[in-house]
């Protein structure tokens, strides 16, 4: 582990029980080497290195660490720093319905997010109503229609409705005449590179005004999750949902995508179950990317 | 003699962080640029063009150098897609069925994920695209028993290709990798298939997990061929060299998209070429 590499370090370059220019380099590559390995973006772990090396050759000797204590300390305090504080929670819209859009790549866990949203949501009291705006991918309509009715919240899509601004539209307006207190809207996956679905997006999120855009990212993502954020940053995303955390992906694209858009990490998906949605605690996350 | 071009430290640098950022990861990309500074200092290329087209030469090598695909056998032949949650194995399979029927095979379908929401709705459409029989029962229904029906149903049509969906899965759910080899025990000892094949699902916009993924799967199941979607974004899929350094097999398809068309034969110096951007 990174712990373990750091105490080998310190060890054998002995030195005056402080930090120094030579003892660092060598714990620098070796933190350099662990956060790519962990799948941190290569520009990512560069600025993180920079930092982290500024901190630790500008550091007060605190006599009750060991070089290998202190240099750690400033590795982990540097990244939960990075990755922002816990307990970003989802936000309540003005009026009635509050909604929530998904979007992100294909097959992220956007439709699956939605059905543990919903149980999450109408657990605590809320009425939950779930529209799918994914008229391209085979069956996806039936595959929320499902998780709906799977999470105990209410279904709507208007029948032969194949544009989806309109079908926001339809779908605010239902949730308005029926009281319900959110409204979730399922978008079909969709690259960062693809103007057009990029545009559709964008023309949902501007037609309907959602008080949260979820940015819906798989957790094994690798070096492109810098790429992915950067280009669904400017559609207006408010907070990001990490899934399948339940595996053992080191999960370094929660670094990257933090530092793309700064926007805070607010749950990961844990599992396939409709209640395996978490918050996220970025401690947690530190010792799994340098575990 | 002509002059050869500089292998200098900005050269190896570049070549490093152009791997890096294709997912090729730290420890596989370093010995990479060993090898390709070596090679290059023993060739000597008398440009950057020259040099260019060492590196794509070697970096195919690496590639080709997992097992040819096998070519399917006469008789029934089954191949079971694998991979982890999302990696698109419905998609592919419904793109391999038009592949595949248009070369003049009997192909059909088995829907043998019978766990998540709609899955067999899902494969059912893209069955219905290709025109081709599927296999499929309700939700919940073991999937040993769906594969079980299919291959019957097959040998009754006299198809000879069945490509059979499994639900999406983590290769570190242990009780799940114990259902794949169930259900590659019941075509292969219940039902006596002789040609069972698994292909393992890749989405190149994952990084070093992939490598995981194919040292679990292939621990529970041996991965005949690799498969790598989602290649038409910006992910490059770097991560299958440090797979193919450590365990021999083709990669049978790239997946550039998401029609029935998107669905392109691996080429390792195509592949070579757009990873060095
Ligand atoms: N293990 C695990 N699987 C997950 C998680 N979230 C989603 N999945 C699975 O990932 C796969 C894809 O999920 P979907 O919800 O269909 O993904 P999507 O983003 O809606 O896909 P598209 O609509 O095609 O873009 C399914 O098999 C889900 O069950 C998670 O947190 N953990
Ligand atoms: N852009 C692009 N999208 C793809 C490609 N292959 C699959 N997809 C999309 O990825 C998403 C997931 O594909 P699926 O075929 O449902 O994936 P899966 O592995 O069967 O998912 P689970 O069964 O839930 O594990 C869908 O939105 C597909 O359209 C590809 O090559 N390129
Ligand atoms: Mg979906
Ligand atoms: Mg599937």
């Amino acid at each position: 582990s990174f712990t373990e590499k750091l105490g080998g370090i310190f060890r054998k370059l002995g030195g005056k029980g402080r930090i120094t220019e030579s003892n660092v380099q060598e714990a620098l590559r070796e933190l350099r080497f662990t956060l790519l390995d962990a799948d941190v973006n290569f520009e990512v772990v560069k600025k993180f290195i920079a930092n982290v090396k500024e901190a630790a050759m500008g550091e007060e000797v605190l006599k009750s660490l060991t070089p290998h204590q202190q240099f750690f300390k400033i590795v982990k305090d540097n990244l939960i720093d990075m990755l922002g504080g816990e307990h970003a929670a989802l936000a309540t819209g003005p009026k009635k319905p509050t909604v929530y859009l998904l979007c992100g790549l294909q097959g992220s866990g956007k439709t699956t997010t939605c059905g543990k949203l919903a149980g999450q949501q109408s657990k605590k009291g809320k009425r939950v109503l779930a529209t799918p705006l994914d008229i391209y991918r085979p069956a996806a309509i039936e595959q929320l229609r499902i998780v709906a009715g799977k999470t105990g919240v209410s279904f709507f899509f208007p029948e032969g409705d194949n544009d989806p601004v309109s079908i926001a539209r339809k779908a605010v307006s239902h949730a308005e005449d029926n009281n319900y207190d959110l409204l979730l809207l399922d978008t079909a996956g969709r690259l960062h590179v693809d103007e057009k679905m990029m545009e559709e997006v964008r023309a949902i999120i501007s037609a309907v005004n959602p008080t949260e855009v979820l940015l819906v990212v798989d957790g094994m993502t690798g070096q492109d999750a810098v790429n992915i954020a950067t280009s669904f940053d400017p559609v207006g995303v408010t907070g990001i949902v990490l899934t399948k955390m339940d595996g053992d992906t080191r999960g370094g694209a929660a670094l990257s995508v933090k530092y793309a858009t700064g926007k805070p990490i607010k749950l990961i998906g844990t599992g396939e179950k409709f209640d395996a949605l978490e918050s996220f605690h970025p401690d947690r996350f530190v010792s799994r990317i340098l575990d | 003699i002509g002059r050869a071009v500089k292998i200098d430290d900005e050269f190896c640098e570049r070549l490093e962080e152009a791997l890096l950022l294709s997912d090729v990861g730290a420890s596989t990309a370093a010995l990479i640029v060993d090898e390709i500074k070596s090679k290059a200092m023993e060739k000597r290329p008398a440009d950057a063009e020259a040099l260019n087209a060492l590196v794509v030469d070697i970096l195919a090598e690496i590639l080709e150098s997992g097992a040819a695909a096998e070519p399917l056998a006469p008789g029934l032949n089954v191949v079971m897609m694998m991979g982890v949650n999302g990696s698109g194995k419905t998609t592919t399979i419904g793109k391999l069925a038009m592949r595949y029927k248009a070369e003049g095979r009997k192909v059909m379908l088995a829907a043998c994920d019978t766990f998540r929401a709609a899955a067999s709705e899902q494969l059912e459409i893209w069955a219905k695209r290709s025109d081709v029989p599927i296999i499929r029962q309700r939700e919940g229904a073991d999937p040993s028993a769906v594969m079980y029906d299919a291959i019957q149903a097959a040998r009754a049509r006299g198809a000879d290709l069945l490509i059979a969906d499994t639900a999406g899965r983590l290769h570190t759910q242990s009780n799940l990798m114990r259902e794949l080899q169930k259900i590659q025990r019941v075509a292969v000892e219940k039902a006596g298939v002789e040609n069972f094949r698994a292909w393992l699902v890749l989405d190149s916009t994952i990084g070093r997990n992939s490598y995981n993924q194919v040292q679990q799967f292939g621990q529970a199941v041996p991965v005949d061929a690799l498969v790598l979607t989602k290649m038409d974004g910006t992910a490059r899929g770097g991560v299958v060299f440090s797979i193919l350094k450590e365990w021999r097999m083709p990669i049978m398809f790239v997946g550039v998209g998401e029609k029935m068309e998107d669905l392109l034969p691996f080429n390792a110096s195509e592949f070579s070429r757009a990873l060095l951007g």
